[in-house]
């Protein structure tokens, strides 16, 4: 792993000294490509192994630890704060809608789920609102998967679009008592106009509701793309980072804080309702490290 | 890539950059940098478009595998298992795949395999319904190594040529799962009397290097016939494929296009190659 890599890079300097450029890079190459085995964008890796490169060349080498270590902790440090620190405040969980969007297979229904059952454990009376109009037995899905967890879920009845199926769901929750209303959304491609157009018209009729990006923690490169599609279109409240419960590292995480600028609020840790948990930016920095 | 007039370092640092962003492994596009600079220097080249085509031609020989093709069955029934980790498109490359294999004359019975994930059956058999091929489906919760000899068994009493049948989707990682999947495979070539005819790994183009993982998990577990490369309408590259195809010996058979039946194309490494270098 990188530590390894890193301890034996350093392993000729032994005494007290400065942490010389030559050794500096020959670091910031193992990081490099750690970074990039973890599926961090190209540019995002260049512009954080450079930051790391300035900030570690010439520092003291501390007495009671190696180089080696001293670069690895400039490194996860670096990753931490560009992660959204561990001081980022959790979700309040206050709105009264939110939708979930992203790409195809993503687990947006799943954790539409997750978050109902999350809320209600907080004394919430989420509403499920089942909007795929699209995927094969989408709307039994949402049914099932709410039957199991205990909340209701507000099925389409001859509605054509998938924002008037919001728009009834949203009517029945206000008769019905319950508040918020998660939307799940059918999921799509951020290079589909027309369909990233619809979810435009759809999040303009909600101005106030919390919409999350909900994306795969394997997702390479194109994640930076993927977010920054969805942001321009949605002025995003934020990320879910689902299956991480895998052993994908994750970077595309780092891609989303850094380029876009928005919190990671849960991550998705399994196919089961409870797998949902806060995002801490310590433990997915240790991960994309590796 | 390829603005620049020499081939230079910077001719290579582009070359890297336009690999990785098309989640080629660092690694798998240094190799290939290493195989240009000795190639130009021993064929003398110093034009852009040479290099190019030379790295093209090199890219192609490393996608193209032998039984490429899908393998249509010559005893009757056959079997095609899809298998892969969760939500890669494996049920709806089923529905394509049915609708490829009755183009050809043949005749499908679709196995709803996945008996854990919530509407999995209803999905496949709306699928069924839409393409009026018969589904077979197990009780929910039940054994899914069942639901396969099911198929089979209704397919040879049917006269049917083909069973394709879909499993759910698990992470490589979970032991017990990659049990269960193994399981699958020997019950399936023991009531075959050989190895299904294809058991394809359905991987979602979007995915960054944790394919290569996958693919030699599922490969451990349940010997791989190919690979079907899906969502490549997205606009991800797909460029993991390289990777893997440098590191084992398994052809991608098909491409996903789209959500549609008739999305499925077979792989043709030379467009491939274009759209990564473009
Ligand atoms: N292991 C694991 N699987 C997950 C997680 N989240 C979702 N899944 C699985 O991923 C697959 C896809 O989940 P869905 O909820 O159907 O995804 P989706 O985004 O709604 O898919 P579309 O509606 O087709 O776009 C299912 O097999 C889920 O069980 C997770 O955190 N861990
Ligand atoms: N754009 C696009 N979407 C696809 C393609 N293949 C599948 N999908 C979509 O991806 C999502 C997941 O597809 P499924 O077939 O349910 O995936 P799966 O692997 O069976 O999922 P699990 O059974 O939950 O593991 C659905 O919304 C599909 O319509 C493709 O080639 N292109
Ligand atoms: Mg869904
Ligand atoms: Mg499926």
């Amino acid at each position: 792993n990188l530590t390894d890599k890193l301890q034996s890079v350093f392993k000729k300097l032994t005494g007290k000294g400065r942490l010389s450029p030559q050794d500096v890079a020959t670091a910031c190459r193992e990081v490099r490509l750690a970074l990039l085995e973890a599926d961090v964008n190209f540019h995002v890796v260049k512009d954080f192994v450079a930051h790391v490169q300035e900030k570690a060349t010439g520092k003291e080498v501390l007495e009671s630890v190696t180089p080696g270590q001293q670069v690895i902790k400039i490194v996860h440090d670096e990753l931490v704060a560009l992660l959204g620190g561990e001081s980022e405040t959790q979700p309040e969980g206050t709105a009264d809608i939110y939708m979930l969007v992203g790409l195809q297979g993503g687990g947006k229904t799943t954790t539409s789920a997750k978050l109902g059952l999350s809320l209600q454990k907080k004394g919430r009376k989420p509403l499920l609102a089942a909007t795929d109009l699209r995927r094969p037995a989408a709307i039994e899905q949402l049914a099932t998967i709410g039957s199991q967890v205990g909340l209701p879920v507000f099925e389409p009845h001859g509605e054509k679009t998938s924002l008037e199926v919001a728009q009834a769901a949203l009517k029945h929750s206000r008769a019905e008592s319950l508040s918020p209303v998660i939307i799940d959304t059918q999921g799509r491609a951020h290079v589909d106009e027309e369909l990233m157009g619809e979810l435009a018209e759809m999040r303009a009729a909600l101005p106030a509701a919390d919409v999350l990006l909900v994306l795969d923690a394997m997702t390479g490169q194109e994640a930076v793309k993927v977010a920054q599609a969805f942001e321009n279109s949605l002025d995003l409240s934020g990320f879910i980072l689902t299956k991480l419960d895998g052993d994908a590292r994750g970077g595309a995480a780092l891609s989303l804080r850094a380029v876009v600028g928005k919190p990671i609020w849960f991550v998705g840790t399994g196919e089961k309702p409870e797998a949902l948990e806060p995002f801490l930016a310590e433990r997915m920095a240790s991960r994309i490290l590796g | 890539f390829g603005l620049r007039r020499s081939l230079d370092e910077d001719f290579y640092a582009e070359l890297e950059e336009a690999l990785v962003s098309s989640d080629v492994s660092l690694r798998t596009a240094t190799e290939l940098a290493e195989y240009l600079r000795t190639e130009i220097r021993r064929q003398d080249i110093a034009e852009l478009e040479a290099a190019r085509d030379l790295l093209k031609e090199r890219l192609v020989q490393v996608l193209s595998k032998e039984h490429a093709a899908l393998t249509w069955p010559q005893e009757l029934p056959g079997l095609y298992l899809m298998v892969g980790v969760n939500g890669t498109g494996k049920t709806t490359t089923i529905a394509k795949l049915a609708c490829r294999a009755m183009s050809k004359g043949l005749r499908p019975i679709l196995a709803a395999a996945d008996t854990f994930r919530a509407a999995a059956g209803e999905q496949l058999e709306e699928w069924g319904r839409r393409l009026e091929v018969q589904v077979i489906k197990g009780r929910p919760g039940g054994d899914p190594a069942a639901v396969v000899f099911d198929a089979l068994q209704a397919a040879s009493a049917r006269g049917a040529d083909l069973v394709i049948a879909d499993t759910a989707g698990r992470l490589h990682t979970k032991r017990n799962l990659m049990e269960e999947l193994n399981k699958i495979g020997r019950v399936s070539k023991e009531k075959l009397g050989r190895p299904p005819e294809e058991t394809l790994l359905v991987v979602d183009a979007t995915t960054g290097q944790n394919a290569l993982a996958q693919t030699k998990e599922f490969q451990q577990v349940v010997g791989l016939t190919g690979i079907v490369l899906t969502k490549l309408d997205t606009a991800a590259k797909g460029g993991i494929v390289i990777t893997i195809a440098d590191e084992t010996d398994l052809p991608i058979k098909c491409i996903g296009t789209g959500e549609q039946p008739e999305d499925l194309e077979d792989f043709d490494p030379r467009g491939f190659v274009e759209a990564i270098l473009e």
